[in-house]
């Protein structure tokens, strides 16, 4: 189980860090709008709450740690 | 206080994000 979110969480954070660069920006999360049903607000939101120290790069232990509280409805460490 | 965010709201519009992902990942079987 573990194992396959961190694999699912790794590939999602690949869609999203098209350049990779080993993380993403606002910007890279913008550049989604048109390949999924969200729009430029709910993306923006979606960055916000995944950048959990606020520095304005996800990186993917941010983003795993995102992923996993979404799939398990817990915080990891 | 930045810590303090609006649990509810966020969380449903993660959970959008994510699904609208798996749904983009298995589009072909």
């Amino acid at each position: 189980g573990q194992y396959t979110m961190l694999g699912k969480a790794h590939e999602f954070f690949r869609i999203c860090d098209i350049e990779d660069k080993g993380y993403i920006t606002r910007h890279d999360m913008q550049r989604l709008h048109g390949e999924l049903p969200l729009s430029l607000d709910e993306l923006t939101k979606v960055f916000d709450t995944l950048d959990a120290d606020g520095n304005g790069y996800l990186t993917l232990e941010e983003f795993t740690s995102g992923f996993s509280h979404f799939l398990f409805g817990d915080k990891s460490q | 206080d930045p810590n303090m965010k609006a649990g509810a709201t966020s969380e449903g519009v993660l959970a959008n994000f994510f699904n609208s992902l798996l749904s983009k990942k298995t589009g072909s079987p």
